[in-house]
């Protein structure tokens, strides 16, 4: 089993330099790990495992990564080795979002951006890497589906004071600020998506349209009290009936509040405050406001 | 309030180019059509009672000082209806009087029916009217409201106030007097419902103390 | 003061702060 452990090993560095990525996988894939032969320790299996699993990944392979994920995660609880375990979290996070886990995915893409440390084992974290990761998470979060989870990991990364130098910091603002994103901002974000985030779902829509439309239909719930299918479709730019189908699922999964008139071909979107709750926020708003010009007329010396 | 801090640099800006600009009439007209396309300044009146900028009126620029007092307090159609005796606006300028025209809607009601926002703002669809309160409105943070297409109406929850015309200031004091004295009529009320509340609650504890001693009596008697 | 009396004024319009017939069933 040693012999065959070092000819597989060498086999796959082969197959590495010439980035033939899953075929290094699967010559790894080969070696004994659970051999009751010889002693095979944790760290070794749980590198192992990792190793494998980043090859599949480098092919965007999540089914097979995810296996050998699955594998170490057995091992990494009590794994002190740091390297490996950041590694095993990164390649968790990418096999969720390949698998369009997004909210998961965002927030072990997030998890990882908040790594303190600049120095693990002999491996540098470089700044660049954490800003990957968080605007992985940052990508995630708004490909996730629209709905109250969304919105406070949406929240909790606007606040982060990082975000604001991402690139894709203007579209967070507006997606944060649930406001309608028009088309030529729905490009510029699908710029900078992977293939899988742009892959076509069996309704036809991809990855990214479902992620914008729903987005833009929870954006317009909060500025219509109510809206006729043709006009909402043409908002979202999609067919009427589709606007129906996602407005329905969204508030058949309690992502969205509302109600559809099929004869008149309207849907009604209830505000999250009941009225009288409204009542009571519009005479705060007052309140704040009277303050606001109390305040002012006080600093101009009134 | 936040759109008054986000101006208010702006004003400060225009002020001071404006006094420098003594009374350089051409240099006063650019800065006039500067201020008056700026996307984030909505209220004018502070450039307007500049002395150098009224003094435009006696000058073959006093078109541009009629500009500033429509973008002060005026809308859409007053424009339409003196387009010839006023610059021709650019489209930045179009846009922000049309802005200007919503609050000055809003200004007596909290709810626009699209067909008078169609007509003020010349607006030809439905599509067209909303994108424009959406983005240009809403978005741009002068109103916040909620739109009902089967009433066909904008219901306003707030919009920013615009400069103010000289008579508006009696029937503010006006409006505010009447919010003074149904303030405190209010809080009258209020002390006299707690009075009242009080006064219930205290009855009903000494009638809650009178049945308990009866109801000891009655056990003595009955031992 | 223009810009406390623009504040004042957008003030002014807050209220009514609802006018909605649902609002009013409520209420009562």
């Amino acid at each position: 089993e040693e012999q065959v452990l070092v000819i597989r090993e060498k086999l796959a560095e082969l197959y590495e330099s010439e980035e033939q990525w899953s075929k290094a996988a699967q010559m790894l894939s080969g070696i004994d790990l659970d051999s009751g032969m010889r002693v095979i320790d944790d760290t070794f299996r749980l590198s192992k495992c990792v190793q494998i699993a980043r090859l599949y990944l480098e092919d965007d392979d999540a089914v097979n990564a995810e296996a050998f994920i699955n594998k170490a995660s057995f091992l990494v609880s009590n794994s002190q080795h740091e390297v490996l375990n950041l590694q095993y979290k990164v390649c968790y996070a990418r096999i969720l979002d390949l698998k369009r886990k997004f909210l998961e995915a965002a927030l072990r893409y997030y998890d990882i951006s908040q790594i303190e440390k600049r120095q693990i084992g002999d491996e540098e974290i470089d700044e660049e890497a954490l800003e990957q990761a968080l605007s992985a998470a940052v990508t995630c979060t708004i490909l996730a589906a629209a709905g109250p989870q969304r919105s406070r990991v949406l929240a909790t990364l606007y606040k982060d004071e990082r975000c604001s130098k991402l690139k894709i910091y203007p579209i967070l603002q507006k997606v944060y600020l649930e406001r309608i994103l028009r088309k030529p901002e729905i490009d510029a974000f699908a710029e900078e998506l992977k293939p899988h985030q742009k892959a076509l779902l069996p309704d036809n829509f991809t990855v990214l349209d479902r992620a914008m439309i729903e987005h833009n239909l929870l954006s317009a719930s909060k500025l219509y009290t109510n809206i006729s299918f043709d006009e909402l479709g043409t908002l979202l730019g999609i067919p009427p009936h589709k606007a129906e189908k996602i407005a329905s699922r969204m508030i058949y999964e309690d992502r969205m509040r509302g109600s559809i008139d099929q004869v008149e071909a309207v849907i009604h979107f209830d505000d999250d405050t009941e009225e009288l709750q409204q009542w009571d926020q519009q005479i705060v708003g007052l309140c704040q406001a009277l303050n606001d010009v109390l305040d002012s007329m006080a600093k101009k010396g009134f | 309030m936040d759109i008054e801090q986000k101006q208010s640099e702006i004003i400060d800006h225009f002020i001071k180019e404006a006094s420098s600009a003594s009374s350089n009439a051409s240099t006063l007209a650019s800065l006039i059509t500067e201020a008056t396309s700026h996307p984030s300044l909505f209220a004018f009146s502070e450039i307007l009672s500049l002395p150098n900028v009224l003094q435009l009126e006696a000058t073959e620029n006093s078109a541009y000082l009629d500009m500033l007092r429509l973008f002060a307090h005026g809308t859409w159609s007053d424009y339409k209806s003196n387009a010839s005796r006023l610059p021709q606006l650019v489209p930045d300028q179009i846009l922000k009087l049309k802005q200007l025209t919503v609050l000055t809607m809003a200004d007596t009601h909290k709810v626009l029916p699209y067909d008078q926002l169609m007509q003020e703002l010349d607006v030809s669809n439905v599509r067209e009217l909303e994108d424009f309160l959406i983005n240009e409105c809403m978005y741009a943070g002068i109103v916040r409201g909620k739109l009902d297409q089967l009433q066909r109406c904008f219901e306003v929850q707030f919009a920013a106030g615009r400069d103010l015309r000289p008579a508006q200031l009696g029937n503010m004091i006006h409006t505010l007097s009447n919010w003074l004295s149904t303030s405190e009529n209010l809080l009258v009320t209020i002390q006299e419902k707690i009075k009242w509340a009080d006064s219930m609650g205290e009855i009903d504890m000494k009638h809650r103390k009178d049945v308990e001693e009866k109801v000891e009596e009655v056990k003595k008697s009955l031992f | 003061e223009n810009s406390l009396l623009r504040q004042v004024s957008s003030l002014l319009r807050r209220l009514p702060a609802i006018e909605s017939g649902k609002f009013q069933d409520d209420f009562l």
